[in-house]
C-alpha cells in the first residue's frame, strides 16, 4: 500500500489557537451574559469548518457582533491584554452591508488566522463586527496603542488587502479614549 | 519560524472535507 503523505491527512496547524464569539443584544440580559463562546480552533481545517457553519454577518440582527480572539483575551476593552491598546476601525455605509460587510470580515479573519501583518501580527489580539442599523463596524484591536510601527504596518496592510479607496480613510482609537469619550466622536491617534 | 498562510493557500481548503 502506498502511504499518504503527511501533506494529505495532517491538518495545517495555525501559528494562534483562536476563539470566536457571539454577543447578541438582548436587553433584558447583561452585557456579559449576551457574550457567548462559540468555538475554538487552531487549523486551518477547522477554522473553514466553523466558518462555513455559522451565519454570515449581513444575516445577523441589529445589535449583533462577531469576535474573534486569541485565545485567553477576552473580547472587551478591560481584558488585561486590551486595556493599554486600541482598534483600527472602518465604519460601512448602509449600503456596503451587502456589497462588502461579508467579504470584508472573511478577509479580516483570514488577515488574522494567516499572521499576514508579519512581525505586527504579534500586536494583534483579535477582530471585532458590529451590524447595526446607523452602518455596520469592523475593528481591528491591537494590545499596545503606543507601538506605532506596529500598528502602523497593520493599518496599511490591512487597507491594501481590503483594497480600500485611498480617500476611505481608517482611523485607530485607543480604548482609553473610546471608553472615556464626551462626544460622540473618539479621537485619532493614528490614521491611514 | 512563524506559520503565515496567504489568502490563496487559506482559500484552497475551504471546501476541501478533511477526510480523517
Amino acid at each position: 500500500p502506498v502511504a499518504a503523505s503527511p501533506e494529505q491527512y495532517i491538518k495545517h496547524p495555525l501559528q494562534n489557537r483562536w476563539a470566536l464569539w457571539y454577543f447578541k443584544n438582548d436587553k433584558s440580559k447583561s452585557w456579559t451574559e449576551n457574550l457567548r463562546l462559540i468555538s475554538k480552533f487552531d487549523t486551518v481545517e477547522d477554522f473553514w469548518a466553523l466558518y462555513n457553519h455559522i451565519q454570515q454577518p449581513s444575516k445577523l440582527g441589529f445589535g449583533c457582533d462577531y469576535c474573534l480572539f486569541k485565545d485567553g483575551i477576552k473580547p472587551m476593552w478591560e481584558d488585561d491584554r486590551n486595556k493599554l491598546g486600541g482598534r483600527w476601525l472602518m465604519t460601512l455605509s448602509k449600503q456596503q452591508r451587502h456589497n462588502d460587510l461579508d467579504r470584508y470580515w472573511m478577509e479580516t479573519l483570514l488577515c488574522l488566522i494567516g499572521e499576514s501583518f508579519d512581525e505586527a501580527s504579534e500586536d494583534v489580539c483579535g477582530a471585532v463586527v458590529n451590524v447595526r442599523p446607523k452602518g455596520d463596524k469592523i475593528s481591528i484591536w491591537t494590545g499596545n496603542c503606543q507601538n506605532k510601527d506596529a500598528i502602523m504596518t497593520i493599518g496599511q496592510q490591512y487597507k491594501e488587502r481590503l483594497n480600500l479607496p485611498i480617500k476611505n480613510i481608517l482611523g485607530y482609537q485607543s480604548h482609553d479614549d473610546t471608553s472615556s469619550k464626551s462626544g460622540s466622536t473618539t479621537k485619532n491617534m493614528y490614521s491611514v | 519560524e512563524k506559520k503565515r498562510y496567504d489568502r490563496e493557500f487559506l482559500l484552497r481548503f475551504q471546501f476541501i472535507s478533511v477526510s480523517m
